[in-house]
């Protein structure tokens, strides 16, 4: 609005009626130690509508927008949230909803300790707006730890993971074992010599050469049922999972002299390897 | 990782279409200023530092 180039455009409040549910999970030794989340799980018990509201509604009546997001608290009590997960759920249906909230348990893992509860913070909101949309979304009503135990359908989270121990990579291959079919996932040496490069003579100054390690051998697969259960996951492989670059010393010709310059080439060096599927989600970093 | 590899991207970061071709003697009279060798150790030492994903 301070700026002279734009013209102000003026927004109008249509509608700001949700209601807000804030879910608190202690996670604090959860997650076993050395394991990889595959996927966290939000249950939430959608109750029945009341009989009387039930014959208000028409059978077509719009369905409702189940909203999930990461509530981040700040040390300077300031806070954040992320959306992590929004579907709709029809007002009609009662019973358990799932949702994929391992985005939200992403960002909490990369908190620093002590770390805050987990925070899920459910929003209900109406579908469509105007005059025609119908306040019918309040009635959808998910059931509550005060009303008593697991079989009363409080909310659940449920974590999947894998025991790297099993499924994951071994570190640094053993240069005194040699390589065969069954060799686990490992992070082998591999030097580049660029001083042996035809094309990089007398122009490439530093390095001569690098260790740029490569990603070998093979993971375990997950088991029967959990590929059924995650269609979508490829094949566990062994790629690089982290990267560092590599700087450089090179002679350019500038306006017809010889100069030296200084270039960084991103991932050149692997620095982890991992055992991962086609198809899994990558962890967002979480912003400062 | 090849060498034609590393040849890309140093062709991609420089904005070069081939590798160019310099003479040994003029390399040899080349000396490398201060603050360049002082900004490849900074590199050097950032990128043992700092990772980035990959897949």
């Amino acid at each position: 609005r301070f700026s002279q180039n734009f013209r102000e455009v003026t927004g109008r409040l249509l509608v700001s009626e949700a209601s807000t549910y804030l879910l608190v999970f202690s996670m604090e030794q959860r997650l076993p130690p050395n394991s990889e989340l595959m996927q966290a799980e939000l249950r939430l018990f959608q109750e029945p509508i009341p009989e009387v509201e039930l014959h208000r509604l028409s059978a077509s009546s719009a369905p409702a927008r189940v909203t999930i997001e990461w509530l981040q608290v700040r040390e300077d009590g300031s806070n954040s949230t992320s959306l992590v997960d929004s579907r709709l759920v029809s007002i009609h249906e009662s019973g358990w909803k799932t949702f994929d909230v391992t985005e939200a348990v992403n960002f909490w893992q990369q908190l620093s300790r002590p770390r805050q509860p987990l925070l899920l913070q459910v929003s209900v909101q109406r579908e469509h707006l105007g005059p025609l949309a119908s306040g019918a979304h309040r009635l959808v009503r998910f059931s509550s730890q005060e009303q008593g135990g697991a079989a009363h359908g409080e909310p659940q989270l449920e974590l999947h993971t894998l025991d790297l121990r099993d499924y994951g990579a071994q570190g640094n291959c053993d240069p005194e074992v040699p390589m065969g079919e069954a060799t686990r996932c490992c992070r082998r040496e591999l030097y580049i010599d660029l001083q042996g490069m035809k094309w990089a003579e007398n122009w490439v100054l530093e390095p001569p050469g690098f260790l740029a390690y490569e990603c070998v051998g093979t993971c375990q697969q997950l088991p029967e049922p959990l590929s059924f259960k995650w269609p979508f996951l490829g094949p566990r492989q062994c790629v690089a999972s982290e990267m560092t670059a590599l700087p450089m010393i090179v002679s350019v010709r500038e306006g017809g002299r010889l100069r030296t310059r200084v270039v960084s080439l991103p991932n050149m060096r692997v620095q982890t390897c991992s055992c991962t599927s086609d198809g899994a989600l990558i962890p967002r970093r979480m912003k400062p | 990782l090849t060498g034609q590899q590393v040849l890309g991207s140093l062709l991609r970061q420089l904005h070069l279409r081939e590798a160019p071709v310099i003479d040994a003697a003029d390399v040899g009279q080349l000396v490398t200023p201060a603050h360049v060798r002082a900004q490849y150790v900074a590199l050097l030492r950032c990128s043992h530092g700092a990772h980035s994903r990959g897949k």
